[in-house]
């Protein structure tokens, strides 16, 4: 398991949206990813709620069981706990803001029970 | 300058399929 995020959530980094604008991550907005999506042929937005936040056994993660789309399918993802999701009509977000920042430099808000993260799914998955 | 395609934000979470 990594240790470290990946270079795409530091504060600055370039991010491409399906129409091809650029936007720096810390700049994007509900709003560019839902309309990416709309473009993509394969992807599709879902709204994957925050059921529960769990401590993990492995040092500096959690356990994050979300309920994910229409069917309320739950799925747990270990992550560390500066790991950013984006939370709708709020932006990054994350278990400890303060190590987010501090690391990535990117501002975060706390992600708590009940945030309703961004997350992807095939469209052609039925 | 590296450039990154806006899904790589995104976490795919896929839940299995049960029907």
């Amino acid at each position: 398991p990594s240790s470290t995020l990946p270079p795409y959530f530091m504060k600055g980094s370039i991010i491409q949206l399906a129409d091809g604008e650029l936007k720096r991550v810390e700049d994007l907005r509900t709003e560019d990813f839902l309309q990416s999506a709309e473009v993509s042929r394969e992807l599709k937005i879902d709204s994957s709620t925050v059921e529960r936040i769990d401590s993990s056994k492995t040092p500096d993660a959690v356990i994050i069981q979300f309920s994910v789309g229409e069917h309320k399918a739950q799925v747990c993802v270990e992550v560390l706990v500066e790991y950013p999701f984006f939370v709708f009509g709020q932006g990054w977000s994350s278990c400890c803001p303060d190590r987010t920042t501090q690391l990535l430099a990117l501002s975060c808000a706390k992600l708590s029970v009940g945030d309703v993260c961004i997350s992807l799914t095939l469209k052609s998955l039925r | 300058v590296p450039v990154f395609p806006w899904h790589s934000l995104v976490p795919f979470l896929a839940p299995t399929q049960s029907d």
